[in-house]
């Protein structure tokens, strides 16, 4: 699980 | 950070402190389903796992500290500090109902199979639907305290705003997530009724009452 803009979001 | 993204985390969070302090102020959970709380607080606790993980910046590790923070605070306002005015015989929506089959589709419609990915998918699809059982109470009863409203509207425009969020980056980062997408499109959809009620009768001064 590392995508970066996905865990950007609440 | 897009116009949308912000306005729409700014939302959720005044949702959350709303009930807090209605909670708090009025010293009762009356007319609050205990069980959609439940329901945010496991939606945050498996979401943010990722706090363990992965850092992206300073605003968003405080405020997904605080999203967890206020919802087991909520939880335990209700279930322990004001529990004798918690409405549990009109809080009867079975959540087994929902976690069951949104775990269950977790398991299968997830971009990765790893605990972390999966516990993520759940938290998307739980979200969407948690506040069934706090729609299903005000339905039960037929009607709304006015500030318990105004948390609701709050909790609906968030999802809502976030749409437009991915609307927009999808066309300037073309980036797109089909699992969120599609969830949050059915999370506002159970809004619809609601935001009808709320203009046509909370902004014009009236108590949400259902007919009966």
């Amino acid at each position: 699980s590392g995508d970066p803009v996905r865990h950007d979001e609440l | 950070m897009n116009v949308f993204r912000l306005t729409g985390d700014l939302s959720h969070l005044a949702a959350i402190i709303i009930l807090l302090l209605k909670i708090w102020k009025s010293r009762s959970c009356a007319g609050i389903s205990g069980k959609s709380q439940i329901l945010f607080a496991l939606v945050f606790t498996t979401r943010y796992l990722d706090l363990l993980t992965s850092f992206i910046s300073l605003y968003n590790t405080s405020m997904k500290i605080i999203y967890v923070g206020c919802a087991y605070a909520t939880v335990y306002l209700i279930y322990a500090k004001f529990r004798a005015t918690y409405d549990g015989n009109h809080d009867t929506f079975r959540v087994e109902f929902l976690v069951v089959p949104v775990g269950g589709l977790a398991f299968l419609v997830n971009h990765d199979f790893s605990p972390l990915e999966i516990l993520w998918t759940f938290s998307i699809y739980l979200e969407s639907v948690a506040i069934l059982p706090q729609l299903f109470m005000i339905s039960k009863t037929g009607e709304a305290e006015t500030i318990t409203t105004h948390y609701l509207f709050c909790l609906g425009v968030y999802r809502a705003l976030y749409l437009f969020n991915w609307i927009w980056r999808f066309y300037f980062e073309g980036f797109f997530d089909m699992i969120a997408i599609v969830a949050g499109v059915v999370q506002t959809i159970l809004y619809c009724d609601f935001f009808y009620l709320y203009i046509t009768k909370v902004l014009k001064g009236k108590k949400l009452s259902l007919p009966a």
